[in-house]
């Protein structure tokens, strides 16, 4: 295993996630939900949409909490005809270990991922990039996400709490 | 809007994607799946779980093509006794549109979606960070979703094709 660089990790707190449940699996499906949101200028954080199955696809991203209300009622709008449903918006902990040349997300990812089993924090959503794997939790387990994320790779305290401006 | 601020778009032709459909959503799940694949050394590259439904979520990940058939293997044993199904693997394309201070992704979402919808390409995965939009499109989509990404932010020619060393 190469050795694990993980140099931080972050938490956002203000996040409300947004599910679209049954979207068409079909090209302008994804486009329609985020004009709408480009629309109202409401800033989107996290995105996150998996593999269909027969025709629908599940779609949910983050939006910051004052935000929830109108960029849910503008999903509603949007949505309304293709036969898609708006879930209710939940609040959310977007926790983040962040670490340059993560060439194997599976040795940051099976470290980090076993962190959170141990303390019984159940993951919602996984989202990665070459160099940080995030995770939403429920928002109550964002501060003990971070602080089992901390001790795992043998940080001190250096979290980045991510007040949006 | 924010002025949208593309820097590039990026593609990775050697990925294949690997769902585990229907793991239990319950703390230690998808540690298992990573642990699997660090054991083996195989590189993971994307990572993504969308909200669970009635206890169930699915997760996908990808590895390069020549680990695909390993990596497959290896997932059937970790998973076989929690009752979920690993599906067939597929190639896939990844492109990647990348620019600092994008804040809002709804802006280049919206741009980004909107150009492959008019080319009639179809997202399977969407996975996004700070800096990037990723979505993973079949494989023979993948140059073509790359042309239609630099016009649409009118950039011109500056792929960086990811051939993995
Ligand atoms: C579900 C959604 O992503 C659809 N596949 C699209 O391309 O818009
Ligand atoms: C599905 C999987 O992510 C599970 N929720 C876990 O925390 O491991």
């Amino acid at each position: 295993l190469e050795a694990v660089s993980v140099s931080g990790v972050a938490i956002d707190k203000n996040q409300v996630r947004i599910s679209v449940q049954e979207l068409p699996d079909r090209p302008g499906a994804a486009a329609a939900v985020f004009k709408a949101m480009a629309e109202i200028g409401v800033v989107v954080d996290l995105i996150v949409q998996n593999v269909g199955r027969a025709g629908k696809a599940n779609l949910t991203f983050s939006v910051p909490s004052e935000d929830a209300y109108r960029a849910e009622k503008a999903m509603r709008e949007a949505v309304g005809r293709t036969g898609a449903t708006v879930g209710r918006s939940n609040k959310i902990a977007k926790v983040s270990v962040v670490g340059v040349g993560m060439r194997s997300h599976s040795g940051v990812a099976s470290c980090f991922f076993d962190a959170l089993a141990e303390a019984g924090i159940n993951m919602l959503m996984i989202s990665t990039s070459e160099i940080k794997i995030s995770v939403a939790v429920n928002h109550e387990d964002g501060d003990e996400a971070t602080r089992v994320a901390h001790a795992a790779f043998g940080l001190e305290k250096k979290t980045r709490s991510r007040k949006k401006a």
